[in-house]
């Protein structure tokens, strides 16, 4: 018998202070979800999903609604499980019509032999097991355009992770 | 990007990591986050990671495993977690953060961005964070 125990994180970058709360909150609603999975005896597998997913709902995020846009202004989504014991992974990569990307991370590791689904592909697999789809812009927020949009009229470099540009025009960065 | 590890009363380690990506990204770039071995893993017998950050120094790096093995052969979480954040930026001037938790619930975390939003949850034990670097 193991003492449950949970572990998340909101991201690492050059946060603002007037995104502080909003995150603080954000982690403190995914614990919850997280930790009362394991409180109940449930797995680990079960409280990942739970955690990750109230933090995929939550705009203050990097993942699901309200996430960084790509250079057409749309969301596309990844996200990765694993379970320690299986050895078992599902991962999904640049889907734009799911909701919770780790959900269909969790469907590709309980359903399928494989291990990682991308772009369409991944999203015809989420129907076919029963997930819904979203249409893109229930995923994108005005924030996101205008921070989308700022970044390519300054065409600065990417500050996301340091607070100062990393590399020069912003096209370097990819 | 977001991510989580757990440990359940069986013992049974898992990790998850999602993300919309970084900002303005060319259509059908991935990161690190849905790579097993870059932005996440888990095995019972070493550790759980999820990382977060610039995803290309990591996934060159393939920095998930790398911490994991390292837990393996004996470093802490803690230890773990340190030392992943130094070889990335050290190897490759990457930037970004992890959280590792070991076997017996043990735990670490590290990054060398500004700020890491983090938060942790055991019997007794409700703390949340944003460590500032």
């Amino acid at each position: 018998m193991r003492k449950p125990t949970l572990l998340i994180h909101g991201g690492a970058w050059a946060m603002p202070d007037a995104d502080i709360a909003a995150h603080e909150n954000g982690i403190s609603n995914a614990l919850d979800a997280g930790w009362a999975v394991l409180e109940r005896g449930g797995s680990a597998v079960d409280a990942v999903q739970a955690a990750i997913t109230v933090m995929e709902d939550d705009e203050a995020f990097d993942a699901g609604r309200g996430s960084y846009l790509t250079r057409d202004g749309r969301v596309q989504l990844d996200a990765l499980m694993m379970d320690g014991k299986s050895l078992n992974a599902g991962g999904v990569g640049c889907v734009e019509r799911i909701k919770n990307p780790i959900q269909l991370a969790r469907l590709v590791l309980d359903e399928s032999p494989h291990v990682y689904f991308v772009g369409t592909g991944a999203e015809r697999f989420a129907m076919q097991h029963g997930m819904r789809p979203c249409d893109n812009m229930d995923l994108v927020i005005p924030r996101e355009q205008k921070r989308l949009y700022d970044a390519q009229a300054a065409g600065l470099g990417d500050t996301t992770f340091t607070g100062a540009p990393m590399a020069g025009p912003l096209d370097s960065h990819d | 990007t977001v991510g989580a590890t757990a440990l359940d009363a069986d013992g049974n380690l898992a990790s998850g990591t999602s993300t919309g990506g970084t900002l303005d990204k060319l259509p059908g770039r991935v990161g690190d986050s849905s790579l097993i071995g870059c932005g996440c893993y888990a095995d019972n017998e070493s550790a759980a990671t999820s990382l977060t950050g610039w995803g290309e120094p990591i996934m060159k790096l393939v920095l998930g495993k790398w911490a994991v093995d390292r837990v393996a052969a004996g470093a802490t979480p803690q230890q773990a977690a340190e030392a992943a954040i130094a070889h990335l930026h050290k190897r490759l001037g990457g930037h970004g953060g992890i959280i590792v938790m070991g076997p017996d619930g043990s735990l670490g975390l590290a990054h060398n961005t500004p700020r890491m939003a983090w938060g942790i949850a055991s019997e007794g034990r409700r703390e949340i964070g944003i460590t500032r670097n």
